[in-house]
C-alpha cells in the first residue's frame, strides 16, 4: 500500500552535497507495523516525511495505494495525505496562537466536521492522552511532553488509515511513553498501517518489522525481536 | 553552591492556576552530579531553568554561590549566568539564521573571545560532537538529533562550572546518547556540578544522586544505583 521505488534526496550545499538518502526500495504492505531506527542524521526523517507525501525525492518515486504521489500536484498530493495519513512530527509543528483544543480540531475542520463535534471530540482524544485538564493551554503554556501528546491526539483525530510517527515517545518518560506504543499497538490490530521513527531500542521491537538505515541506505530489515 | 528554598511557582490561568513547582527545597554542592525524574509535566523543566536564572519563581529563593540571583536585577543575574553556567534547553533554542559554528561561536563572542579563536574552538567543539562536517548548516539543515548536539557544543563553549542540562540525549540514538552521557562523566570528574534532566531511567542512573518530581514536589532524592 505505501512503497518507495529507489529513492534519492540529496541537498546542494555551498561546498558539499549532502545525500540524506540514498537509493532507497522498500515496500509496506497495509497493516504492518514498522519501526524505523538508525543513527542520528542517517536519513529518517527525511525517509518519512518523504513517505508521507511532503518533500519531493530528488529521483525515484513514493507510491500511496497505487497511486504516485509526486506525481500529483500539490493540491492533489494534500488531499490524499489528508485522506489517508496521520503524521507526528519530531518537532511536532503545533501552531502556536491555538490552544491545545483547537490543534486538535484543525484536522476535524479540514474534513468537514460540525464544529461542537469537533471540539467534543478534540476533548476526548486529548482525554485520552492525560490532558483533559490543558484543553485551553497554547503549546507554550504546555510542557515539551505535553506538547508532544497533544501532536499524538491531532494525528488520531481523522482516524488515518496510516499513521507515520517520528519518535512519538522521545520526550516523554517511561510510563507515558509505553502508554503511547500500547496505542500504536491496537491502532495495529484495527489495521491501521504504521511506519514509527524511534531511537528506543525497546520501543523498536514492539512494532512487526524493523528497518534500520545508515548514511541514508537501508541496511537492515528484519522481523522484530517480539515475532 | 546552587539552592533552592521554598521555591514555587504558578501560572494564573483564566480558570484555573497551575502550580509547575510547589516549595521546592534543594541543594546542589559543588561537583554534583544529579538527574532529574519524574512524568511529563512533573515540573522539571520548570525547575531548571529556575536555577538557571531564567524564571523568576512566585515565590522562595534560588542561590548560585551564597548570592540570591532573582534579587539581581536582570543585567547582574544574565552576567552571572554567563559567568557560571552552561545550559542546554529541552528545545535547544539555537539561532535559525546562524550556522552551527556560529551558533556556537556566541557565548565565546559574549564572553570576548577574538573572532579567528572562536570559529576555531566553535570548530572543535563540533568536531567532538561528530558535526565537523555540519559547521555550515543552519539549524534547519540539519537533523533534530544534530540540532541538539549543537545546543552541547554551544553548553561546552564557555567551559562551564555549573551544567543544567534538559533531556540531552532526547533526540540521540542509543550510540550517541552514550558518548554524551560519557562527556558529562568527564566534566564531572573535572569539578563540574552537573543537573541532567532526563526521561531514561539509564541515562539518571549515570549521575551520583537521583531526585524525583512529581505534581512540582521533590517526593524522591537519593543515591544512583551506581553510587
Ligand atoms: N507558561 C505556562 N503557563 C501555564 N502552565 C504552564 C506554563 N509552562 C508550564 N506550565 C505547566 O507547568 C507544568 C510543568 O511544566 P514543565 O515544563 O516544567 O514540565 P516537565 O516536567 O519539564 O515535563 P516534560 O517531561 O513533558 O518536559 C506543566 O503541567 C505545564 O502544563
Ligand atoms: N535542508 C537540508 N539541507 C541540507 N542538509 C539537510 C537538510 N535536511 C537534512 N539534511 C541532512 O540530511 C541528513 C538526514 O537528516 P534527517 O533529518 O533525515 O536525519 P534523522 O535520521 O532523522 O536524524 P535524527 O535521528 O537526528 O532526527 C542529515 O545529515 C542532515 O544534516
Ligand atoms: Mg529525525
Ligand atoms: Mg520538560
Amino acid at each position: 500500500m505505501l512503497s518507495m521505488q529507489n529513492v534519492t534526496k540529496t541537498y546542494e550545499m555551498h561546498r558539499q552535497k549532502v545525500v540524506a538518502l540514498d537509493d532507497a526500495t522498500l515496500e509496506i504492505p497495509e497493516g504492518d507495523f514498522v519501526s524505523l531506527i538508525g543513527p542520528s542524521g542517517s536519513g529518517k526523517s527525511s525517509l518519512l516525511v518523504m513517505l508521507g507525501g511532503m518533500l519531493s525525492p530528488t529521483s525515484g518515486r513514493v507510491m500511496l495505494n497505487d497511486q504516485s504521489m509526486y506525481d500529483l500536484d500539490a493540491d492533489g498530493r494534500a488531499r490524499m495525505r489528508k485522506a489517508n495519513i496521520g503524521f507526528v512530527f519530531q518537532t511536532f509543528n503545533l501552531i502556536p496562537y491555538l490552544s491545545a483544543q483547537e490543534n486538535v480540531q484543525v484536522p476535524l475542520y479540514l474534513s468537514g466536521t460540525a464544529a461542537a463535534e469537533q471540539r467534543e471530540r478534540a476533548a476526548e482524544l486529548l482525554q485520552r492522552v492525560g490532558l483533559g485538564d490543558r484543553l485551553d493551554h497554547k503549546p507554550n503554556e504546555l510542557s515539551v511532553g505535553q506538547q508532544q501528546r497533544v501532536a499524538l491526539a491531532r494525528m488520531l483525530a481523522n482516524d488515518p488509515a496510516v499513521i507515520l510517527a517520528d519518535e512519538p515517545t522521545g520526550n516523554l518518560d517511561p510510563e507515558t511513553s509505553e502508554q503511547v506504543i500500547g496505542y500504536f499497538e491496537e491502532f495495529n490490530r484495527e489495521g491501521r498501517t504504521i511506519v514509527m521513527v524511534t531511537h528506543s531500542p525497546a520501543a523498536a521491537e514492539r512494532a512487526k518489522r524493523v528497518l534500520k538505515l545508515r548514511d541514508g541506505k537501508i541496511i537492515d530489515d528484519r522481523a522484530s525481536l517480539q515475532q
